[in-house]
């Protein structure tokens, strides 16, 4: 059965839909078999994996809202073993129209159900927000990872994020819980990501994944090509990194 | 009468609260009385001006959900000129309790009537979404400015804003407009920077200012000693882009 990974944070740009593109990519390049909900109205992960408008004939938004089956949805990528279920604007009107439906937070979580036997992980692109949309994905998740850019502002939101963990764990989830954080957009050159990453440590001691993701300019060329960095520069160190933390994350899944 | 600026992108992480608080210190620092309005649940505009725990007492959740007036929430900046209400992590929760709210999409607008006559200028931090909290600014507000990384996945929500503020225009507030877009972290080493801001000039002209905010270390060092850049480095380019940026903001307000 699918074990599912909520990849959440709700400070924006920090690097959710580059890390949910890249892992899902690197799981199935070691021949996982990985389905990525795009859960963004922006939609974000859907173009970093090269669909079309055309391929979003069916999306997270019919899913959640419409209850279509999720294999309706469900679209085959340019990379073997990965499959997307892409998002499309209207997911934008979902966090208000939500509201008044019953069992509203289990919407993802009934509708996931359907794939659990079709794939080894299920990975959970977030908006930037800890609104419904996201509480529907910690629902439905196992394990949630967090991106984490090294920037000031990032470290404000963390205690927010870590007692939603801890609120809907207890009130929804029981084995829910946060596998690890990564660290994203570290660059050397700069002092205030080393008193970041120090500061991060300090708290989350163990959880912070070994592996950091550099600043790379490939990673942010890769989008405009459609493609994952694994897929557009399989050598740079964005690529490398997000190759080691895929396996770092299969160590600590093996440990779950 | 105060002009109410809405600072607006649903795009994580492109800048928006860093122009709140520089824009709005550039404009106290030319004899401007300002007040910044943080409407973001994570109160990075708060910390980047430097605003203790404590004095957060009375924050925008209180002003829009419990009807306080502004003035007992509004708290006065180490910047002579600018004063400031403060968010709180409550206010994560409005988006939910608003929407059986009656005229749930004008609370800000009325709220903000009692500060109009003390100020020149009210600006807005609002969430990377175009949610509950982002329409009370946009209907609260005379003008946008919308800040965009130059960054490839940041391009694609922009038609989406378009949209929302036009039919914000039609539905409730008849002369709201798009001011401006402001091009942030650019990087001149970086090729794809130049391609993003060709392309937004294409679609959005003299829209553009003509300002563009470099990638600067500076700014992003400036929140974790509360300060504005403009205090914490006047003289680094990324300050030095704010101060244009104001005068040319002001410019296009004697235009309105
Ligand atoms: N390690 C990196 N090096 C350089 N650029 C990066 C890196 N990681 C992400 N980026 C770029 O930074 C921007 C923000 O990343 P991304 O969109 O993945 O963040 P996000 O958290 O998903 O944003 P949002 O909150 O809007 O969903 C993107 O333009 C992306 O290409
Ligand atoms: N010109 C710049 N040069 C370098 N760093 C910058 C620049 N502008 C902003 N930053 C940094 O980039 C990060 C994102 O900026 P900021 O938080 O202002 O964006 P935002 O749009 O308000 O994010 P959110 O969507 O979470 O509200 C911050 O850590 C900030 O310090
Ligand atoms: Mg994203
Ligand atoms: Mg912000």
């Amino acid at each position: 059965v699918a074990r599912v990974l909520a990849i959440v944070n709700q400070k924006g740009g920090v690097g959710k839909t580059t890390t949910a593109v890249n892992l899902a990519t690197a799981l199935a390049a070691v021949g996982k078999r990985v389905l990525l909900v795009d859960f963004d109205p922006q939609g974000n992960a859907s173009t970093g994996l090269g669909l079309t408008r055309q391929a979003r004939r069916v999306t997270s938004y019919d899913v959640l809202m419409e209850e279509r089956p999720i294999g309706e949805a469900t679209v085959e990528t340019a990379i073997p073993g990965l499959a997307i279920v892409p998002a499309s604007v209207d997911l934008s009107g979902a966090e208000i129209e939500l509201v008044d439906v019953p069992r509203r937070e289990f919407r993802l979580r009934n509708a996931l159900a359907g794939a659990l036997t079709l794939y080894d992980y299920v990975l959970i692109d977030c908006p930037p927000s800890l609104g419904l949309l996201t509480l529907n994905a910690l629902i439905a998740a196992h394990a949630v990872l967090v991106p984490l850019q090294c920037e000031f502002y990032a470290l404000e939101g963390l205690s927010h994020l870590v007692r939603t963990v801890d609120r809907v764990r207890r009130a929804f989830n029981p084995t829910l819980d946060i596998q690890g954080v990564v660290l994203t957009m570290f660059d050397r050159r700069n002092n205030l990501s080393d008193l970041v990453a120090a500061d991060v440590r300090v708290h989350f001691g163990a959880k912070v994944y070994n592996t950091v993701i550099p600043r790379n300019v490939r990673i942010s060329e890769a989008p405009s090509h459609g493609k994952p960095v694994l897929l557009y520069d399989v050598r740079c160190p964005g690529a490398q990194a997000y190759i080691h933390l895929a396996s770092e994350v299969l160590r600590r899944e093996q440990g779950s």
